[in-house]
């Protein structure tokens, strides 16, 4: 455990929790992605299926648990409670773009073709696009809430740092997972273009609102 | 790669 991969994980937690807060104090889910939150229960269901088979650390477990609860917790939210406030209508990008390749790939490319690796695989591969639901609605209605760019920074951010990790760990540790790296340097650049939107209009104190 | 049993990140 270095401190990349320290922050990166708390980073990934902040996004969570604040994603989470945000829906429950204004008691709303507007402007929130259902189909991404969705894809991110997926990909947490997928890849921690290793806790019942094998067990690293009480950190590692908490941790995993945490971020599961929270986003069926999230789900529960956009698609039950707060369902009056979910803006389908602008949530409409196409997930089985997304699921049915990335289901392909991870029987194609993959560490070792058995069932819990395979699903770990779909789970890295999923991640990495699981976000885009969530860009393109934002890119539809042209703006996003204050709070809401803040869930996507540190989102975007956690793996960055995860990138950072990675590269701290090949030096010392001789570690390396070409599936995991690929895959987290194309999530990464998918926040690119937001990253810049952040520090120059949301940092600011500026609304984070597209040109028409 | 990795097996299953060392996945210790998140």
């Amino acid at each position: 455990m270095n401190i990349f991969r320290l922050t990166g994980d708390l980073s990934h937690l902040a996004a969570i929790i604040i994603l989470l807060l945000k829906i429950w104090k204004t008691r709303s889910c507007a402007g929130i992605s259902g189909k991404s939150q969705l894809l991110f229960a997926l990909v947490f269901t997928t890849r921690y299926l290793d806790l019942f088979t094998s067990f690293i650390s009480l950190y590692n477990t908490s941790m995993k648990l945490i971020y599961v609860a929270c986003s069926y917790a999230t789900v529960y939210l956009i698609y039950m409670k707060f369902k009056a406030t979910y803006d389908g209508n602008h949530d409409t990008f196409r997930v089985e773009f997304l699921v049915v390749p990335v289901g392909g790939l991870s029987f194609l490319v993959n560490h070792d073709f058995s069932p819990l690796e395979i699903l770990w695989t779909f789970s890295i591969y999923l991640e990495s696009v699981a976000i885009l639901p969530q860009l393109f609605m934002i890119s539809k209605t042209g703006e996003a809430e204050t709070i809401t760019t803040h869930y996507l920074f540190f989102l975007g951010l956690y793996r960055a740092l995860y990138l950072i990790n990675w590269i701290w760990r090949y030096y010392f540790e001789g570690f390396f997972d070409l599936i995991a790296v690929v895959a987290g340097v194309v999530q990464t650049i998918l926040y690119c273009d937001f990253f810049y939107l952040y520090v120059t209009k949301v940092l600011k104190g500026k609304k984070l609102s597209l040109p028409a | 790669g990795q097996s299953v049993e060392g996945k210790d990140e998140l």
